[in-house]
């Protein structure tokens, strides 16, 4: 199935 | 010192209205590139950046960078204080732990003053790659706004599907499923309501029509919305506003593991 990823998967802490 | 005066105060108060379910609280930061915020909903999922330049006030004025910590849903019940043609002067001292809103009616015989108490916040910036997105989609925001509020119905997720042919919105749950699909149309007489694709590589993507639908709120901002996709990257939903800022939207998309 397909699950929710966080946006912290695709971007870097700055 | 900051200080900045917006003619148009509608336009904050919309704006504070479409991002306040969104994020319960943000350091806004005021700095010579204008008045902006980047905030994360608290499940990590969404963000939302947007800007103000200098060039939507009059006068702007900001000796020094500094956030403004502040709760949304303060400010949101200091701004319905304001009516929509009142022109809103935003001022704080450096460094800040009030911001000073005041309100004058355009008959320039009612002046209010309110002042918003600040926050401390350990906010978390994100590094947002440039990204060059394989199907950009320019469409109505309202027709956006309808479709989520449609598809909400059906289930809690909804494939985008980009194409030449146009982009096809579906979902699927336990009553049944549905879909929609917009043809690019560019000869339509309102330019708001053409729908344009900008496409190098055809995207089918999941996302939670919650988050879409609380971007969706944004609709009275602007009547246009763009919506960027590629393949495993977040979408991003941006409204412009006027010609002197935006918000945009990231959303984490739902892949497989």
């Amino acid at each position: 199935g397909l699950n929710q990823k966080r946006l912290a998967w695709f971007f870097f802490p700055k | 010192m900051f200080e900045a005066r917006l003619s148009q105060g509608a336009v904050l108060k919309k704006l504070i209205e479409s991002i306040r379910d969104l994020v319960s609280e943000g350091n806004f930061d005021c700095s010579e590139n204008g008045l902006s915020l980047q905030a994360m909903d608290s499940s990590h999922v969404a963000l939302v950046a947007m800007l103000l330049r200098p060039d939507a006030f009059d006068p702007y004025r900001c000796d020094r960078s500094m956030p403004l910590g502040i709760s949304l849903k303060s400010l949101s019940s200091i701004l319905r204080c304001a009516s929509n043609d009142d022109v809103i002067t935003l001022r704080a001292e450096d460094p800040a732990d009030q911001l000073s809103l005041v309100f004058e009616n355009p008959q320039n015989d009612k002046v209010s003053e309110y002042v918003l108490n600040l926050m401390d916040i350990d906010s978390e910036h994100l590094g947002i790659p440039e990204t060059v997105y394989d199907a950009v989609v320019h469409m109505s925001s309202s027709e956006f706004q309808r479709i989520c509020r449609d598809l909400q119905q059906l289930s809690d997720s909804v494939s985008i599907d980009v194409s030449k042919e146009g982009v096809r919105f579906s979902a699927a749950g336990e009553v049944g499923s549905g879909s929609i699909a917009l043809r690019q149309n560019t000869n339509v007489d309102s330019g708001d309501e053409a729908t344009v694709i900008e496409l190098q590589q055809q995207v089918n993507l999941t996302f939670s029509i919650k988050y879409l639908s609380m971007f969706a709120k944004t609709t009275p901002l602007c009547g246009r919305v763009t919506l960027c996709m590629s393949s495993d990257v977040p979408l991003l939903v941006e409204y412009k506003i006027d010609e002197v800022g935006y918000v945009r939207y990231y959303l984490a998309p739902k892949i497989e593991e």
